[in-house]
């Protein structure tokens, strides 16, 4: 028997708004740990790695491990039926081959109920290697997606270059280049709405828009976001889901030809 | 020009 109780749906709800671009289906992964979730995209140009506590809902039951493959499409599909304010149960029978979500306004005065199928999804799971990062920076999550999309209107690539100055980022294309700069704040009271740079060496590595794009629709989950860099490894871009977990992007870097 | 790298072969097959 599987249970979870989430006190708000509609954090699930921004959780699978920033990971339905990049995949059509993927393996929901419960244990007594809590969910995970790693896939790659088509392409395997992405990684999405999601990770929910199970000490971050309200109630979590799960007797046996169990791997829940789901069309994220339909998932969406019963996620719009939900109130923004409306908790949320996942329940599942061991070896079920549909998963039931419940969804309960807070006075009670109105219960739903939709059963999915679940489908048989021939995932691997893959070993994400420790890596010491050259840089880490944390800025504010709408600062980096406003960057992103100012910077993805005139080229299909963004040069991340990171010193000790600051982190910048430069784009160009057939009207011109943009650069935007990044120095580190002192605001060290209010963490959230600072920039902070850890580096050890200063890098410059190049990724595509498009996907860094896709990222940022993870912006509603979190105040702040860290972008891990370092020569010849995948960017990791990381959002932390606030008492329950984070949800952590890798991208591969675009290569000189 | 540059390339899109692939993400096989930074990850182990677990």
């Amino acid at each position: 028997m599987f249970e979870a109780r989430l006190a708000s749906s509609a954090t699930f709800k921004k959780v699978l708004d920033a990971i339905k671009d990049l995949l059509n289906e993927a393996s929901f992964d419960c244990s007594d740990a809590g969910i995970q979730l790693q896939a790659m995209d088509n392409s395997h140009v992405s990684l999405v790695s999601l990770n929910l506590k199970s000490d971050g809902f309200e109630k979590y039951r799960c007797d046996r491990n169990l791997t829940m493959g789901m069309n994220l499409a339909s998932l969406s599909k019963v996620f719009r039926c939900s109130g923004s304010d409306d908790t949320v149960t996942i329940k599942a029978q061991d070896d079920a081959d549909t998963v039931t979500f419940m969804f309960e306004a807070k006075k009670q005065e109105k219960i739903s109920d939709y059963e999915m199928k679940l489908m048989n999804l021939d995932q691997e799971h893959l070993g994400i290697p420790e890596t010491e990062f050259s840089c880490i920076i944390k800025l504010p999550s709408g600062e980096f997606a406003r960057i992103v999309r100012d910077l993805s209107q005139f080229g299909e690539s963004i040069v991340i270059s990171c010193t000790k100055e600051g982190v910048k980022f430069s784009t160009q294309g057939d009207i011109g280049t943009g650069n935007v700069k990044l120095a580190q704040t002192n605001n060290f009271d209010k963490e959230d709405q600072s920039v902070i740079i850890d580096m050890q060496e200063p890098v410059s590595l190049t990724f595509s828009c498009e996907y860094l794009n896709s990222f940022t629709k993870a912006t509603p989950l979190s105040n702040q976001v860290t972008l891990s860099l370092c020569d010849n490894v995948p960017l990791v871009v990381e959002y932390q889901i606030p008492d329950l977990g984070h949800l952590k992007y890798y991208l591969a870097p675009k290569i000189e030809e | 020009t540059s390339t899109q790298a692939r993400l096989d072969g930074f990850f182990t097959v677990l």
